[in-house]
C-alpha cells in the first residue's frame, strides 16, 4: 500500500547493484539479502513468486526458538514486491558452516564428539520447534 | 500481525 511505501522511504531507492552486493544467498524460489532494520543487521529475503504469504504464515506459526530464525517483519518496495525481514545468521549457511567445522574437526580428535553431538541437539531442537508449531518443513537441509 | 518495518540494503 502507499502507507507501506512511505513508511519505507529508503527501499524505494534501491538498485540492480545495491541488491546483487547486498545479496548473500539464492535458492530456487528466493533470493537473500543482507540489510539493516535500525542499527540491527537482517536478512532481507525476497521470493520470486507469491510464496511470501505462505512462507510469513508459517514463520509467524513458529514461537520464538533459539534455534530457529525470526521473522521481524515485511516491507514493500517502489514496484509492490514484498520482502520477509528475519534475523541474519552471522555465520552464513549452516551447510557451509559445518563444512569449515568439518576440516578443523579433523585436527581435534578430543573435542570432535562432544561439538558434533552439541550441533547435532541443536540442529534437533529446531526442528522440534517446527514439529511443535505442527509444521511439515517439506525442504529441511543444512541449507535451510 | 507481521509488521512493517523501513529496512536498508547493506551493501559494503
Amino acid at each position: 500500500s502507499q502507507q507501506e511505501r512511505d513508511s519505507n522511504p529508503t527501499l524505494d531507492n534501491y538498485s540492480d547493484d545495491d541488491l546483487r552486493l547486498a545479496q548473500i544467498g539464492v535458492g530456487q524460489d528466493k533470493s537473500v539479502y543482507r540489510g539493516w532494520w535500525g542499527s540491527r543487521d537482517v536478512a532481507i529475503v525476497r521470493f520470486r513468486s507469491g510464496n511470501i504469504d505462505t512462507e510469513a504464515g508459517a514463520m509467524l506459526r513458529l514461537s520464538r526458538h533459539p534455534h530457529l530464525i525470526t521473522l521481524y517483519g515485511f516491507t514493500t518496495d517502489a514496484f509492490g514486491s514484498k520482502f520477509l525481514i528475519e534475523e541474519l545468521a552471522p555465520l552464513g549457511s549452516l551447510d557451509v558452516v559445518a563444512e569449515n567445522l568439518a576440516q578443523e574437526l579433523r585436527a581435534d580428535e578430543t573435542g570432535r564428539q562432544s561439538i558434533f553431538l552439541d550441533i547435532l541437539h541443536q540442529i534437533s531442537s529446531g526442528m522440534h520447534g517446527v514439529v511443535d508449531a505442527g509444521l511439515l518443513h517439506r525442504d529441511l537441509s543444512l541449507r535451510n | 500481525m507481521i509488521p512493517s518495518i523501513d529496512i536498508r540494503f547493506n551493501t559494503s
